[in-house]
């Protein structure tokens, strides 16, 4: 079904 | 020195409600414009964004940016305790380990202090950058959640596809599939109770019901709902607060294997 991506692939570290 | 003062403290207490359990811990960040919050759950595939700006306050007191790190369940067990018709309070001094919650009934005749140890939070902030996003559904919050609950008892994930004859939401598991679809309703009696797709292209992305499921439990907070979508973004699902603010939560996509 897909794997599970994680949020900081798209979002930078500040 | 920091106070705050809610009239209309149950929208703090729905706040905490739509969050707890997504997120255990986590700062608030207070300046003279409102207060915000930023965390991801533990796993990092999701995220909620809380803002409640100043003006929503009755009274609002900030001398100067601090962050205070709570725990969302012990807060919640505190806002538990009061009134849906309570004004809620928040205080807190520089450099105290503690905050304080004052519920004080309508009438003023019963007045309660709780206050709650701090704890410290290593936060990991992430850039949010502003996007252009291909598809915006916005529908009335209700539906989305009795979809996205009638769609976890026969699948895990959702598939959410937007096209110019609307949007369906589709899932599959052992007993089977199901596949709902909204079209566009603009000719409703409320507006709360249209369904409104901007699209600039087709969008079709694969999430984790039991997410989805979580973020609902933000749904007393506001009528209406709005998902952002875009293939290569996790999606927003905002919950505006009328007046004050929002609570997003952003959910990273499945991907193909």
């Amino acid at each position: 079904l897909g794997s599970q991506t994680v949020l900081p692939i798209y979002f930078r570290h500040l | 020195m920091l106070e705050l003062r809610l009239v209309q403290g149950s929208l703090l207490k729905k706040v905490l409600e739509s969050i707890k359990d997504l997120v255990n811990d986590a700062n608030f960040d207070f300046s003279s414009s409102g207060f915000s919050l930023q965390s991801m759950d533990s796993s990092h595939v999701a995220l909620v964004a809380l803002l409640l700006k100043s003006e929503g306050f009755e009274h609002y007191r900030c001398d100067r940016n601090t962050s205070m790190g709570m725990n969302l369940g012990n807060m919640s067990k505190m806002l538990k305790c009061a009134g849906n018709d309570d004004i809620i309070t928040i205080k807190g001094d520089d450099g105290s380990d503690t905050v304080t919650f004052m519920f004080e009934s309508p009438t003023q005749d019963k007045i309660a202090d709780f206050e709650m140890k701090l704890m410290d939070i290593d936060s990991e902030h992430l850039g949010i950058p502003e996007a252009e996003y291909h598809a915006i559904v916005k529908m009335p919050s209700a539906e989305f959640a009795r979809i996205c609950k009638d769609l976890a008892s026969i699948g895990d994930t959702v598939v959410i596809s937007v096209t110019k004859e609307g949007v369906k939401f589709s899932t599959r598991g052992d007993i089977g599939t199901a596949n709902i679809v909204l079209r566009q309703n603009t000719t409703v009696d409320k507006p709360e109770d249209a369904t409104v797709i901007e699209m600039n292209e087709p969008v079709s992305m694969t999430f984790a019901l039991r997410y989805m499921n979580s973020f609902t439990k933000a749904t007393p907070l506001s009528n209406t709902v709005t998902i952002s979508m875009s293939p290569d973004l996790p999606v927003v699902v905002e919950y505006k607060i009328a007046e004050m603010g929002y609570v997003r939560f952003y959910l990273a996509p499945k991907m193909e294997e």
